[in-house]
């Protein structure tokens, strides 16, 4: 369970002497093994807001409480450790490795985690063959097409079969056959294993398919919207 | 006028002894103002296409003619040149460089042509306002959204009021609203001064908003569509 109250976040530029408002008094619950979606216009705060439920932002005001642990609390290392145990983060901008292949960047998680060798190339040889890239494995980031980078991205997060998938625009870089591929495989990961997930996104055809939508503009949740499918 | 004949192009990777074929035998005309979409699945060969005809990657086989020069017989150092002189770039990943403000890395091609101060800060000032950052001039690439370094890449391809604008996926990282007003832009450029445009998207409603699309498809050209609006 995730619950975030009169959450704010500024960011503080020029020495101080400039104050962006990112996110201002929010306060939303997400429940586990929910699927929901973060939709808001450029610059609205959706990637802030998301780097804070992950901890790798520090909020300014308010609180922010996973499973009852307030994350304003917990030191660096134990920041770590809350990251690696419970979270698949997908970045907007991929963040791969670029000296290491598609193959080791999605290793990287279970070597953080002391997986065994054998263990490691049965899971990443499974998840580049769910993603769809078996093809590409030993490419390196450099050596792969955007939408091929978001893949490999994706099989990162789930390597370690987390509890929450956080993931900043996970179709913003493919086609729309790739997307609904994309959207389908976090579905099934939601609705098997029971792995929470808040998307960010701009596209509305994501509305039709999560079961909630927060809205956000300029910092603020301005909607929560169930979605029931008839 | 940009003519593509027989234009070839693979990737070789572990020293030679895997090759993967990006692009095939493609032979295309683009006409000077034209607005063209180029379309096609992740790792279809958009972005290898456009860095062809951009001039930042050598073809393998065929001819690259831009208003008649073929670019393989270039030096360089005369690519350079043609790239600064005639063409703007929108990079897939926005290659922002980092240690710059978003008005110093709009204002780089200005400098690299010679541009006196006054001018390149009236014309920041103009493209900033142009495409709606114009608050967020002061900002580092990584103290903005997405979005906002989307629009800032957008701003420095059109710094020099280059004759071609090549764009891969502009409009691949923001919202809808945001997509729309960077489409119009865009289209306006191409209207009211004649600047080519060819874009790479995924994004079929971009399909309604271009002149002409080229279909790729695993290297090559499936089709050459006219759009006529009724
Ligand atoms: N430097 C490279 N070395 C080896 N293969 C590469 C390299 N760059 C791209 N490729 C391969 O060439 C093919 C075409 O890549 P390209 O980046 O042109 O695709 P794209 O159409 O732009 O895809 P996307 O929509 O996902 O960005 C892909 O299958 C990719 O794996
Ligand atoms: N490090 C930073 N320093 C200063 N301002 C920042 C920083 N990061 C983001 N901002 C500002 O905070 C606001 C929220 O940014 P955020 O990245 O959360 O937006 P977003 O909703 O993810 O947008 P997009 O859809 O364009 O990615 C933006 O207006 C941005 O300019
Ligand atoms: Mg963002
Ligand atoms: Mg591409």
């Amino acid at each position: 369970l995730i619950e975030l109250i009169d959450l704010s976040k500024d960011y503080l530029m020029d020495g101080g002497r400039i104050r962006i408002k990112a996110l201002e008094k929010i306060n939303i619950k997400i429940g586990k093994g929910e699927f929901v979606a973060l939709m808001g216009a450029s610059g609205s705060g959706k990637t802030t807001l998301l780097n804070v439920i992950g901890g790798m932002l520090k909020a300014d005001n308010g609180y922010v409480l996973i499973d009852g642990v307030n994350l304003t609390h917990l030191t660096d290392k134990q920041l770590v450790d809350y990251r690696t145990e419970k979270i698949g983060y997908i970045y907007q901008s991929f963040n791969l490795l670029s000296n290491l292949t598609a193959f080791e960047n999605i290793e990287l998680p279970l070597i953080f985690h002391g997986r065994p060798r054998e263990e490691r190339i049965k899971r990443v040889n499974e998840l580049t063959e769910l993603v769809g890239i078996s093809k590409r494995k030993e490419h390196k980031p450099n050596e792969l097409s955007g939408g091929e980078k978001q893949r490999v991205a994706i099989a990162r997060a789930m390597a370690n079969k987390p509890k929450m998938i956080l993931a900043d625009e996970p179709t913003g870089n493919v086609d729309i056959q790739t997307a609904k591929q994309i959207v389908d495989l976090l579905q099934e990961i939601n609705e098997n294993e029971g792995t929470t997930f808040i998307l960010s996104t701009h596209d509305l055809k994501m509305v039709d398919i999560c079961k909630r939508v927060l809205w956000i503009s300029d910092g603020q949740i301005t909607r929560d919207q169930k979605i029931t499918r008839i």
